[in-house]
């Protein structure tokens, strides 16, 4: 599965994903990346996101959705505290917190995988609970990587 | 400011098996689709031009599971799924079970452009495509030597369709 989000300097986001699936599907099989809610999800209001990993279990969880409908959750409270504590953006410590939470959440059930996305606030989070993902992230403040492993030692047979 | 992730997808190798030449052709593919879409970005292109530049990189290398070098299903067919949105307006466009378009990517978003619909699947979608203009790219673009490989280790164990289909809830 390959995938992007983003932020152009508009304010607008997209996300966008695209896959073969799983080695051997069969019946006509459909994972997680054309179900728009599980792998694939973008609002203004909140942020873009594009997933991979055992499709199954980001439909269940309704991932990508999941995880704009916090974080447009969070902003909204930010927003309401703004006057008196000055604080509506969303820090990138929210979003990772968000993101990890959701992929615990598929991690419970069973599933692994991983989701990249981005913030109104220019924020570009990946949380995985695999051995590694293939990513990348660039942004306007000079941000340019790409990476393959973390940290962890769960190696899926996610393709 | 703009902002740009990308990803190629989650573990399909351990760190044992990853050489270090397999690991900077990957790095080295994943450096040219992040900064196919960060030009749009820099540039002042939109969001959605962005996503897909740089996936349509994506669905063209052979080391990636979508388009060109898309894992097999159990009859050894690519079959391909896609799908786009854009955050101004949650349009949306996706696309399941394709198996003659180059870039699904691109079909998912005429789908969202020019379709009353969200979601076409299979023969459905194939018909749009051809509507749409899509040439009709052949299994034979799609199908590599990597993916063959791991089509016939898997029937290897002696597994059954039925054993591939079982799990997930």
């Amino acid at each position: 599965t390959v995938g992007a989000v983003a932020l152009d300097q508009k304010g607008n986001m997209a996300a966008a994903t695209s896959t073969g699936g799983m080695t051997g599907k069969r019946w006509g099989r459909v994972g997680d990346a054309p179900v728009i809610g599980a792998g694939t999800y973008a609002d203004n209001r909140a942020c873009a996101v594009s997933a991979t990993g055992w499709g199954e279990y980001f439909l269940r969880v309704g991932v990508a959705h999941e995880i704009c409908a916090r974080l447009r959750g969070v902003k909204e409270f930010n927003a309401l505290t703004a006057e008196s504590d000055g604080a509506a953006a969303l820090q990138p410590e929210e979003a990772e917190y968000i993101a990890d939470s959701v992929m615990a959440d598929v991690k419970d059930l069973g599933g692994d995988g991983g989701v990249i996305l981005v913030t109104p606030e220019g924020h570009a989070v990946f949380s995985f609970n695999t051995t590694g993902m293939y990513r990348g992230r660039a942004t306007s403040d000079g941000v340019n990587e790409v990476a393959i492993f973390g940290s962890e030692d769960k190696v899926s047979s996610t393709p | 400011r703009w902002s740009l992730a990308i990803h190629g997808g989650a573990g399909t190798l351990s760190r044992d098996a990853m050489t270090p030449e397999k690991e900077a052709e990957y790095e080295a593919m994943l450096q040219t689709a992040l900064d196919a879409g960060a030009k749009v970005l820099a540039d002042g292109g939109d969001a959605m031009d962005a996503v897909k530049a740089a996936v349509i990189i994506m669905e063209d290398s052979p080391l990636f599971n979508a388009g060109k070098g898309a894992v097999l299903t159990w009859d050894g067919d690519a079959e391909l799924d896609a799908s786009i949105m854009d955050g101004r307006d949650r349009s949306a466009g996706a696309i399941a079970g394709v198996r003659t378009v180059k870039n699904p990517i691109l079909l998912a978003d005429r789908v969202r452009t020019d379709s009353p619909h969200v979601m076409l699947v299979g023969e459905g979608a194939e018909q749009f495509a051809l509507e749409k203009g899509f040439a009709v790219t052949p299994q034979s673009y799609f199908i590599t030597p990597m993916r063959l490989d791991a089509l016939e280790r898997m029937k290897a164990k002696q597994l059954s369709a039925l054993d591939v289909d079982l799990k997930f809830g």
